[in-house]
C-alpha cells in the first residue's frame, strides 16, 4: 500500500 | 513494492551482512572506512525518525530497525571490539566537508520545512556521498580485499536498482520524488568507476588493485 504522507521507501 | 525495489532492498541488506561477516570472520576492519560507516549510521538515524511517527508496513518497520541496528553494530565492531585493526591513518577523509554542505542543501531544497522532513532530506543527500571516504580509502591504499569489493558492489547496486524502481513507479503509479531521484542518480554515478573495476577485475578472479 502506498501512503501520501511519509516516505514508504527505505 | 515491485521487483526492482525488493531487489534493491535485498542488495542493501546483503551489503551490510557481507561487511559484518568480513569484520567478524577476519577479526579485522582493515580496508573499511570508519568515516563512511559513521556517515551511514547518521543517514539511517536521521532518515528513520519517522519510525515513531508514521507506520507504513511491518516490512518497512523491520527493515528500518535492521538498518539502524546493523549500522550501530558495525560502528561498535570498528571503534570498540576491533579498534586495533582500524586503518585510521589512511581513513583521513574530512566528513565535515560532506555533512555541512548536505545539511545546508537540505535547508534550502526540501519538500517541507519541518524538522523530520529536513532531516529526511539531509539523510538522502548525505547517503549519496557517504561512500566517498570509503572510495578515498581504497584509492589511497590502491587495493581492496575481495569481500570488501563484493560489499561495495552490493551497496552500489542497491541505489542503481532503486533508480529502476523509480522509473517503474513513475510509469506504473505516477509516483516520483525528485529529491530522492536526483540524489540516487548522483549516488549511483559515484560507484561507476568502481563497478567498472569490479566487473573487469574481481569477477575474473583478480584482486581489486588500482593502476599505479
Amino acid at each position: 500500500a502506498e501512503v501520501d504522507d511519509g516516505h514508504d521507501e527505505l | 513494492m515491485n521487483i526492482f525495489r525488493l531487489a534493491g532492498d535485498l542488495s542493501h541488506l546483503l551489503a551490510i551482512i557481507l561487511l559484518l561477516i568480513k569484520i567478524w570472520k577476519t577479526r579485522s576492519c582493515a580496508g573499511i572506512s570508519g568515516k563512511s560507516q559513521i556517515l551511514f549510521a547518521i543517514v539511517y538515524i536521521t532518515r528513520y525518525l519517522d519510525l515513531v511517527t508514521t507506520f507504513i508496513s511491518l516490512y518497512n518497520t523491520f527493515m528500518k530497525l535492521v538498518f539502524i541496528s546493523t549500522s550501530v553494530a558495525t560502528l561498535y565492531l570498528m571503534y570498540v571490539k576491533f579498534k586495533a585493526t582500524y586503518d585510521h591513518n589512511h581513513d583521513s577523509f574530512r566528513i565535515e566537508f560532506l555533512l555541512i554542505p548536505c545539511f545546508v542543501l537540505a535547508l534550502l531544497i526540501n519538500t517541507a520545512f519541518t524538522v523530520v522532513e529536513i532531516l529526511w532530506t539531509f539523510s538522502i543527500y548525505l547517503e549519496a556521498v557517504a561512500i566517498l571516504p570509503q572510495l578515498f580509502l581504497v584509492s589511497k591504499t590502491g587495493e581492496a580485499e575481495s569481500i570488501t569489493s563484493h560489499y561495495l558492489f552490493a551497496l552500489g547496486s542497491y541505489r542503481a536498482l532503486y533508480l529502476l524502481n523509480w522509473i517503474y513507479r513513475y510509469y506504473a503509479e505516477a509516483h516520483y520524488d525528485p529529491i530522492a531521484i536526483f540524489a540516487g542518480a548522483i549516488q549511483t554515478i559515484l560507484y561507476c568507476d568502481f563497478f567498472y573495476l569490479y566487473i573487469t577485475k574481481v569477477l575474473k578472479g583478480k584482486k581489486l588493485q588500482l593502476p599505479a
